[in-house]
């Protein structure tokens, strides 16, 4: 389980440890990997983005997926998750023929640790984090809920406009820089083909809407996409996920990653919710890091195999 | 670093829509300070809520007296956090 560099995969780490084993895993794969900063944190953390590209640099960007783990700092499972994909993507291709293929032609960006803030303060002051750690003008409570600040029904009733509530949805859409960097880079790059962000717990693939009820023009497609990336999750370890569009598989939520995303043209959006075994909420034991991350892996290769083949 | 001493995750698994209803409202006393893990979204999906040590009493009454049904999901969230940092540390020295 651990890296040439010593990284152990099997155990949760601080940023630090993750900043560094991302500099590790570019020099190791420097023709494959490079990592690029889409900002600052509110408390000027680098928002650092893995990219995987086989390709030069032109004019015109290729097809891209965007993936994002650890929106919400407490998920730790995300995080460790995000670590052993990205490596995964590193060592897998020219191994794995779908992979390779896909890298081939797209390109695939992976943002780790997506709220870098919240996340140091899980590690040094609460567990329990789970926002940004913005200053509310007004509220002693600080944060805001990052996947509940995105341009995309921003303010409805799926999200709380109470700065103390752990789904504030701040004081206006993208009002919290780790949010603004990804939605900048998106509409910046101009063809990111599919984006997935990656939460815990519920063992749930939703994809939008979750702040209107009417289906999206692509239901059926994602629908269906989702069954396949489910199954190939439960053959791995046996784990069963439900699936469905965020508001009726979960509850109504209003401005978040992937509605947004898919609202701007992203057709491919979809969220995971990882493992929950019923005992331990988000404070997954680390030994699950490795089962959860081995089975996520065939659901984002089903998806990202299907993007590649359906180009739109 | 905040501690979570006695602290407990409760999981709520309920058919009734107003046992749903119920736990919204809970979840705006603000005085009980609860952290709900799991919202109340619709019957058959679970609600997880870490309850701090103080507010263990008065919830569980709540949820008695109104016929909700609850299982302890963790016994003590400190616990819980005291293996994790266990673990890491351990790891880390390896």
């Amino acid at each position: 389980e651990r890296s040439s560099s010593g990284f152990d995969f099997s155990t949760y780490h601080t940023i630090e440890e993750i900043y560094s084993w991302m500099d590790d895993l570019v020099a190791q794969h420097p023709n494959l990997v490079s990592k690029i900063q889409i900002g600052e944190s509110y408390e000027k953390r680098p928002l650092y983005v893995l990219k995987f590209s086989t390709g030069r640099t032109a004019k015109t960007h290729r097809p891209a997926i965007w993936i994002d783990t650890g929106i919400h700092s407490r998920e730790w499972i995300t995080q460790a998750t995000g670590v052993w994909t990205a490596n995964k993507i590193a060592t897998e291709y020219g191994k794995d023929a779908s992979l390779t293929a896909i890298l081939t032609s797209m390109d695939i960006f992976l943002e780790i640790v997506t709220n870098p803030d919240g996340f140091a303060y899980t590690h040094s002051q609460n567990r329990m984090w789970r926002k940004t750690r913005s200053i509310n003008a007004g509220s002693s409570c600080k944060g805001v809920d990052p996947n509940r600040n995105w341009d995309a029904g921003f303010g409805g009733p799926g999200a709380s406009n109470n700065p103390c509530s752990e789904t504030y949805h701040g004081p206006h859409p993208f009002s919290e820089s780790e949010t603004k960097s990804i939605a900048d880079f998106i509409l910046g790059h101009g063809n990111v083909m599919a984006a997935i962000s990656i939460h815990s717990y519920s063992q749930m693939l939703m994809f939008p809407y979750g702040y209107k009820d009417e289906p999206a023009p692509d239901h059926q497609e994602l629908d269906d996409l989702a069954k396949e990336a489910v199954d190939a999750l439960a053959a791995v370890h046996g784990t069963r996920y439900t699936y469905g569009s965020t508001m009726h598989t979960i509850y109504q939520a209003d401005g978040i990653t992937i509605d947004w995303t898919y609202d701007n043209g992203v057709k491919y959006s979809y969220t995971f919710e990882l493992r929950d075994t019923g005992r331990y909420g988000f404070l997954l034991p680390a030994s699950q890091i490795i089962p959860t991350a081995e089975e996520t892996w065939p659901a984002l290769t089903k998806i990202m195999d299907h993007v590649h083949k359906h180009p739109y | 670093q905040k501690r979570f001493v006695g602290d407990q995750v409760l999981r709520v698994l309920t058919d009734k829509e107003e046992h749903i209803v119920l736990l919204r409202e809970l979840e705006e006393s603000e005085d009980l300070q609860l952290d709900y893990w799991a919202a109340p979204a619709k019957p058959d999906l679970p609600v997880d809520i870490r309850v701090p040590f103080p507010s263990l009493q008065p919830v569980k009454i709540f949820l008695e007296s109104h016929g909700i049904p609850y299982t302890i999901m963790i016994e003590d969230v400190q616990t819980l956090l005291d293996e994790e940092k266990e673990a890491m540390e351990k790891a880390r020295k390896l």
